[in-house]
């Protein structure tokens, strides 16, 4: 079966995408094949791993609004053996507006990835900043949600909010819904607030907060704009470390091969 | 008359709630009197002025969606003479989506400033991460938009999709609408990939980049869980002095008193 993990935070740049752009492809770089969906507009897991989105092509949206099949759309991403992308493009800022009259909203992903013949042993699905359609979307369709946690005040406030959300989709959509985990991101062992901030998610959280801890590297920041994963980009870089240790914990969590 | 300046990007995280929390404060005490409207559910701008958004009040979502006034609705802003807010609550994550059908849904908030009895000399919007409703709702009430860019590779790639929105709205719902500038944030002098940006934007935008850069500066990321503006925080502070000069070239450049 199919492991289907989203990475949520309404909050913005707390790391989304970069976790699941490094987390996936971690699990490739492991051996396991995985298929990325980017179901953000602002397609950065997209150009993140080397793919023009400037070039119109099919993608996430035809999923979406079954135009076309994700078996169809998915491309290889290139120099990662066993990663497979959905790709975005910005017509999904049109998605949101056009699902909300439609038929069962809220499933268009979740009945998209089951209509496909195979799907590989994990799928991570990277999601915008809001609470709109795509994410909840993505947390219908997912069977377990990893959050990002920016190391920084406003981050922290908006838990609360993201929590009630899931909430919600587990008691009216998807009880199945679980935590993955907390991933505490950027985080800047100088910084005094980081370390408040990290001990106050580890007293809420507890055990559900990964204990690899994702520092602030700039090697992370600088490897999207050659359009690669950091694996690929600078493999001896912190960075990479603590993405590919998040990728072993699942590996050995949900017995991924 | 009164300036409306709404801050956005549908980038997350690059500093839109920090511009125009200290922005607003910087104004205030240069002595304009400024109205701060909270237009993003995550509520950070009320919060980081030390606002309690965990007690249910009236704010924003009233006055867009017409249930309640803002001349009724603005609250004093702690310890910062010449500043109010249009404070924001998590009932504005279901403004997007009752509004989708209503009449004029996007003129809510131009109408509900409209209708305000008297309004400061200037107003300042903080926008969600996202371009649905409220930031459509914010491009529409404003007189011109000031677009943070963190100096980051996704955050520069994301300037051409709110460009493009920006020419739409112009063309279909504000024609007045311009562009107050572009503020480079998060500045690092030792990182190679600030500067590349900072290059790349200035040549793509020119003049309309503020000759003041906000540096990456931790008493920036600190002060919201104070309650306070950077001013009130730490005033000597290398962001403080920043945004400082942001307000007065803003108070400049339309004669603000
Ligand atoms: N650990 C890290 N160290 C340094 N920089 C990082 C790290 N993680 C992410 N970044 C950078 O911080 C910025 C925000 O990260 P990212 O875009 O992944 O967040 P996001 O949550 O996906 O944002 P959005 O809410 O816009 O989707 C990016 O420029 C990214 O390169
Ligand atoms: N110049 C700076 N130096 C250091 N930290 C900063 C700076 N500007 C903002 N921050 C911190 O970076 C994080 C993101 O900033 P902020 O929340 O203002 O961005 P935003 O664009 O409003 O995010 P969102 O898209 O979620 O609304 C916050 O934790 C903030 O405290
Ligand atoms: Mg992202
Ligand atoms: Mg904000």
């Amino acid at each position: 079966a199919t492991r289907i993990v989203c990475i949520a935070n309404q909050k913005g740049g707390v790391g989304k995408t970069t976790t699941a752009v490094n987390l996936a492809a971690g699990l490739a770089i492991e051996g396991v094949r995985t298929l990325l969906v980017d179901l953000d507009p602002q397609a950065n897991a997209t150009s993140g791993l080397g793919i023009d989105t400037k070039v119109p092509r099919r993608g996430a949206y035809h999923a979406l609004l079954g135009m076309d099949e994700i078996h169809r759309l998915a491309l290889p991403v290139p120099e990662v053996e066993n990663l497979t992308i959905l790709p975005a493009h910005p017509d999904l800022f049109g998605a949101e507006v056009e699902l909300v009259d439609a038929i069962a909203r809220e499933f268009r992903l979740k009945e998209a990835l089951a209509r496909a013949p195979s799907l590989p042993p994990i799928v991570i699905i990277d999601c915008p900043p809001s609470l709109g359609l795509l994410t909840i979307n993505a947390l219908t369709a997912a069977h377990s949600v990893l959050i990002p946690l920016q190391c920084e005040y406003y981050a922290l406030e908006g838990i609360s909010q993201l929590l009630t959300t899931v909430q919600l989709i587990r008691r009216r959509l998807n009880p199945s819904l679980s935590v993955e985990g907390v991933l505490l991101t950027m985080f800047d062992a100088r910084n005094n607030l980081a370390h408040q901030v990290s001990d106050e998610a580890r007293r809420h959280f507890g055990a559900e907060v990964f204990e690899t801890v994702i520092p602030r590297n700039v090697r992370l920041s600088e490897s999207p704009s050659f359009g690669r994963s950091i694996h690929h980009y600078d493999r001896a870089s912190r960075g990479a470390a603590a993405y590919r240790e998040v990728a072993r914990a699942l590996i050995v969590r949900h017995g991924l091969q």
